[in-house]
């Protein structure tokens, strides 16, 4: 029932549409964009879902990354001494993260 | 990252240059010689082979080679060094009594000037550590940034009779040395002048001030002045990571230096360097012991941090070398590995070769992971001749080891010289090499460089080309000396007028398949080499243990 209820409203907006072009669209025709649309958004959902979960798993070794590297550089400069990391070194690593 | 080893990783740990059991080192501090004991102190994270979390670790040794690790000497334990103990300098007072001035990095990040001394002056070993309790004693003055501020060096005695200490700062771009003078190192009094300053040279640190002997080859304790002195400043760049030095002329009436040549002043690009290769934030004392200046540097890593990481440590401390004006030149200083690194050399092998133009000779001295090579050159007298009577040829005005194309680079009289650390198959290697060209008004001109472009096949390493120009007298031959310990290199040509040191990282090159080779890449010159390679023991450098009382340098 619940989900009879669910689509109902979608039905119910979409008949008046379908009244006023009843003789143009069959109803089997009127009711797959919807299961487009819902394959559409879950698969979209699904993706951004497995985005966000790649994103905060890379993020989390990347932040750890960076950390160990940016923040000794930015750590000296910050505390106010001269850079102590291999600038060059890190510059070519940065590098190669751009790519 | 490239993919390293276990194997590889723990062939990088040096035999006989110092460094700590772990963790990371930088600067330097305070070295001095107490009670029958060498005492040097570095910049030390005990809980990272990165920078940070900074302590005084702490060694002794009876000959500047065979370390022992002590306690970590002074630790962040007041608000005024809670952010790092920092780089300072050790000054030996009339009586005989040590204080330590050194940068603190308090808990709010400004850099203020602190003292210390000696709990216990009568342990020889000078385990304890007592902070003044008046510290700070020098805050940064108005129109001093609170990050510009640190470094005193050693103190000297003015005419008057007053103690003064230089330590490094910047206005702008200008990089300075504020000066000021104390009777009890509590209170200072600061010069409305700078003893120098040189435009847009950025930051300067651990800035270092000391005599040298127009006449004589000894050291001069840091309170000498006189007719026969100079005055050498040393800085280090914050901007560039170099340490230059220049020669001048020390006023103490009014606390100012003025350089000989102001166009190579101190921190300008022209400016002479200790080391061409990699050595910063370098520190002199004088050895009362045996009369001399020695110069502690600090060599960092050229690999990546995370090599740094997965190896547990970072950084070595290059051989202390004796430091005097050449008395030759008068124009540079002359440095050279402190006698008692000899104690250390093991069998060793006599060479004469004469290698024509496009040489590679094997030089079979066994395994070739720590040596200690001495090495003449003569270029064959009618090559030099026929170059340089060639009208044809003009002076080479361009050439430089940074950018002309390294060893593999042909010329007609060079490059000639010694490949280190490398491989059976030449496939990783490192050159030590002279270039020699023509200058102006048809003078020879030599440029010594060591090219680490090829030494490993690892991609997360730098691998520069490095070198300079070397003074060659008439009447001198080319002599080169080179120290390889592991993953260092050390080149000293023309008895230490100018001085490469290098990091290097092979993959191939290590343990017994690590060899050493003689070339000539030079087009028309055929070249004699005149050599002596010993094998070099360890300095077995260890913690401190209660067997070590008494025993005299090995």
């Amino acid at each position: 029932m619940a989900s009879t209820e669910a689509l109902l409203p979608v039905t119910s907006r979409q008949d008046p549409l379908s009244e006023s072009r009843s003789d143009q669209i069959p109803e089997t025709r009127q009711r797959r964009p919807i299961k487009v649309h819902l394959a559409v958004y879950s698969g979209l959902l699904l993706i951004a879902l497995y985005v966000a979960l790649i994103v905060t798993h890379d993020g989390s070794t990347a932040q750890h990354g960076a950390k160990d590297e940016t923040s000794t550089e930015s750590r000296a400069r910050l505390a106010g001494v001269s850079e102590k990391s291999n600038d060059r070194v890190s510059r070519l690593s940065d590098d190669r993260k751009v790519e | 990252a490239f993919a390293w080893n276990n194997t590889m990783l723990s062939w990088q740990r040096t035999a006989f240059h110092f460094q700590p059991e772990k963790n990371w080192m930088n600067d330097p501090n305070g070295p001095l010689f107490y009670k029958g004991w060498y005492h040097f102190f570095y910049q030390y994270n005990p809980n990272a082979a990165v920078w940070g979390d900074i302590v005084w670790g702490h060694a002794v040794s009876k000959d500047l080679i065979h370390w022992l690790y002590l306690p970590i000497a002074m630790v962040p334990d007041q608000w005024y060094d809670a952010n790092g103990v920092w780089t300072g300098s050790a000054t030996f007072l009339d009586d005989g009594s040590i204080v330590m001035l050194y940068t603190g990095s308090t808990d709010k990040f400004v850099q203020v000037q602190n003292l210390a001394y000696p709990d216990d002056p009568s342990d020889p070993l000078l385990l304890k550590w007592a902070k003044f309790s008046g510290n700070p004693v020098l805050v940064p003055p108005p129109g001093i940034g609170a990050k510009d501020f640190r470094d005193p060096t050693t103190a000297w005695k003015t005419s008057t009779g007053k103690w003064r200490i230089t330590i490094g700062s910047k206005i702008n771009r200008t990089g300075i040395s504020l000066i000021y003078d104390t009777t009890d190192f509590k209170t200072y009094e600061k010069h409305d002048t700078l003893l120098h300053q040189v435009p847009n040279t950025g930051m300067w640190e651990c800035v270092d001030f000391y005599p040298v002997s127009k006449t004589q080859v000894n050291g001069l304790d840091t309170s000498v002045n006189g007719p026969d002195v100079k005055h050498v400043i040393k800085a280090s760049m914050d901007d560039t990571r170099i340490d230059h030095y220049a020669i001048g002329t020390y006023y103490d009436s009014n606390g100012t230096w003025v350089p000989d040549n102001p166009s190579i002043d101190v921190g300008i690009s022209t400016a002479l360097r200790y080391d061409y290769g990699k050595f910063y934030a370098s520190k002199t004392f004088y050895d009362q012991n045996k009369g001399r200046r020695i110069l502690w540097g600090w060599i960092g890593e050229s690999d990546s941090e995370d090599a740094d990481v997965q190896k547990g440590w970072s950084s070595v401390q290059g051989i202390p070398r004796t430091v005097v004006l050449d008395t030759r030149t008068r124009k540079n200083l002359v440095q050279w590995p402190v006698e008692e690194i000899k104690s250390l050399r093991l069998s060793s092998n006599k060479f004469d070769m004469t290698i024509g133009p496009g040489t590679v000779v094997p030089v079979d001295v066994g395994s070739a992971t720590q040596l200690d090579i001495e090495a003449e050159f003569e270029i064959k007298t009618e090559d030099l001749k026929l170059f340089f009577d060639d009208d044809s040829v003009e002076a080479d005005k361009k050439f430089s080891c940074e950018t002309s194309g390294g060893s593999t680079a042909r010329g007609a009289l060079g490059p000639f010289g010694f490949s280190v650390l490398a491989d059976e198959s030449l496939s990783e290697q490192t050159p030590v090499y002279f270039y020699v060209t023509k200058g102006k008004h048809s003078k020879l001109k030599t440029v010594f460089c060591t090219d680490t472009s090829r030494s490993t096949m690892a991609n997360d390493v730098v691998k520069p080309i490095y070198g300079s120009f070397v003074p060659v007298l008439k009447g001198e031959k080319l002599t080169m000396r080179i120290l390889v310990d592991h993953s260092i290199v050390e080149g000293f040509a023309q008895g230490g007028r100018t001085c490469i040191t290098s990091r290097v990282y092979p993959t191939k090159a290590i343990y017994g398949a690590t060899k050493l080779f003689l070339f000539n890449n030079a087009i028309d010159a055929t070249v004699t080499a005149s050599f002596k390679v010993w094998q070099m023991n360890s300095a077995f450098i260890h913690p401190y243990s209660q067997d070590d009382i008494g025993v005299p340098s090995r």
